[in-house]
């Protein structure tokens, strides 16, 4: 049965989760190679993620430091457009209608 | 600004609002801002946006939620507000928005809402072939940020979508030269314009091959110079090679590095060049002249201002931006009418105050006046020994040393015992670009 939402929920607040997937969010953006959902390689050696993490943080213009600092997560909880930023995503525009 | 390597055809653009039913927004106003948000792109651009209620327009709109048959479904109110697929066929230009989202239409503002125009603006701005930009400020900026109500369209993506679609009129072309249209080009035979099928922008543009040699300038002071040997250049592609060439500036600007020759720069970062470089410099920083062939020098002000020197003149600018004013003649500045161009100019970080190099002599700045200090100019020689004169480029880089570089060689300056650490240069190629 759908629990009934309490009227006191702020819409916003509940439309904001905190990026836990990081990993999934630097997939979903081109920050990380989405091939290894592929392969069902999910471990990544730090150097990867910190690369990855550097790469974000130069895009976003926060301060650069290869770790999920609380500028990078409040970058990443920030409303944003779907299309991937290192790279189109792939087959996004060669789907056919 | 980056293109994603793919554009229309045509510049006559139809689109259609396809979701008929709108929950919590009034459709027409949905239409409105729809409208408004393709005009910001035809206003800079040759490309016309024509609403029409067909299945076949070139820009299909639909609100949808959660999966909607495209693989990239929508996560509900917050985070990915939007998505468009870029120019082609089928589902090419379509933009769709996230339906569950809180969507603010006809300039209404709330603290929980989100302006359907602006996501809107950047939204369309992938239907036409732009990708992401890293400048902040831009419109295809990855996260969404509010727009001022004098709103203009960015420097960034008015460029982008000019170089895609070509300028509305002469009159914003003449902001932008180095983009005319190739019927508006002086000479069509040098223009090639191509768009990297696999993205990440490289756009050979019109310009002046460097392949020819540059006439040397010649010193008219009281002070004899020699005049300035003509740059070597190797040339592939009509952008010189780094490995093979002398520098015209090299600075360190944003804690990287800029190489700059002739109408190109190379930005040199700590894993390397970037990608994307050589870069036109007019691309960096805008409305420098048209005719620009080279720069002289250049250097980051303590103030983060950049300052370029181009013969008898020098240009301020903020970031990207040229300053009112600029540019302003050497003199100025206290340099001597006679003085053709500036050889080299640097920030010293033993002292913070500013060096300028040009033939034999240099001079220090006095930032307080705004001019030359008494006592200067000097001899290069008394003082940066082993530097040698008619250096090509001088900055200090990150190890605190200062790099003085002459035809394809360089100096490395010991700062604390005032001499080059060795008398031999080493070559630049080898070791500011790993060439072999």
């Amino acid at each position: 049965r759908p629990i009934q939402e309490s009227n006191n929920t702020s819409r916003r607040a509940r439309s904001t989760p905190i990026y836990e997937d990081v990993q999934g969010y630097l997939m979903k953006f081109g920050y990380l190679p989405e091939s290894d959902l592929e392969t069902g390689n999910n471990l990544r050696d730090g150097s990867q993620l910190h690369d990855a993490l550097r790469t974000l943080q130069t895009f976003g213009n926060i301060p650069i430091t290869g770790k999920l600092d609380e500028a990078t997560k409040q970058l990443m909880k920030r409303p944003r457009c779907g299309v991937s930023d290192i790279s189109p995503t792939a087959g996004q525009h060669r789907t056919k209608r | 600004y980056t293109l994603q390597g793919q554009k229309w055809h045509h510049v006559n653009l139809t689109w259609s609002l396809r979701t008929r039913r709108l929950d919590k927004v009034d459709h027409g106003w949905v239409r409105s801002d729809l409208n408004k948000a393709f005009q910001v792109w035809a206003k800079y651009s040759k490309l016309t946006f024509r609403e029409v209620n067909s299945e076949s327009a070139d820009i299909l709109v639909f609100f949808e939620k959660g999966y909607h048959g495209d693989g990239y479904p929508f996560d509900g109110p917050g985070q990915v507000l939007a998505h468009a697929f870029f120019p082609g066929t089928g589902r090419g230009g379509d933009a769709h928005f996230d339906e569950e989202e809180e969507w603010l239409v006809a300039d209404k503002t709330s603290k929980d809402g989100t302006s359907l125009f602006r996501v809107a603006v950047h939204e369309f701005g992938h239907s036409l072939g732009l990708s992401h930009s890293s400048a902040e400020d831009a419109l295809m900026f990855p996260w969404y940020q509010d727009l001022k109500s004098n709103f203009e369209l960015p420097n960034d993506d008015r460029i982008g979508i000019q170089v895609l679609y070509g300028a509305k009129n002469d009159k914003i072309w003449g902001d932008i030269p180095a983009y005319r249209p190739t019927s508006q080009r002086p000479d069509p035979s040098t223009t090639v314009p191509t768009i990297s099928s696999t993205a990440r922008t490289v756009i050979t543009k019109s310009m002046t091959s460097i392949t020819n040699p540059i006439t040397p300038v010649t010193y008219t002071t009281s002070r004899p110079m020699p005049p300035r040997r003509p740059p070597v250049a190797v040339v592939v592609d009509d952008k010189p090679d780094f490995c093979n060439t002398s520098f015209d500036a090299v600075s360190i600007i944003r804690k990287d590095t800029f190489f700059f020759k002739g109408k190109y720069t190379w930005r040199l970062g700590p894993k390397g060049v970037y990608a994307g470089y050589p870069a036109l410099i007019s691309r960096l920083w805008y409305n420098l002249p048209e005719d620009m062939n080279q720069v002289d020098a250049v250097y980051e002000r303590l103030d983060g201002k950049i300052v370029f020197f181009i013969g008898r003149q020098y240009y301020l600018f903020d970031g990207n931006n040229p300053l009112r004013g600029y540019p302003k003649p050497l003199t100025t500045l206290g340099l001597p009418e006679e003085l053709d161009r500036v050889d080299a100019a640097i920030v010293w970080g033993h002292n913070s105050k500013t060096y300028i190099f040009s033939g034999t002599m240099y001079w220090r700045f006095d930032d307080e006046t705004g001019q030359m200090e008494l006592d200067y100019p000097r001899d290069i020689s008394s003082v940066w020994r082993g530097a040698g004169y008619n250096i090509d480029a001088a900055f200090q880089w990150h190890d605190g040393a200062t790099y003085f570089f002459k035809n394809r060689d360089f100096w490395k300056f010991n700062d604390l015992r005032m001499r080059v650490e060795q008398e031999e240069p080493r070559s630049i190629g080898e070791f500011w670009f790993n060439c072999t």
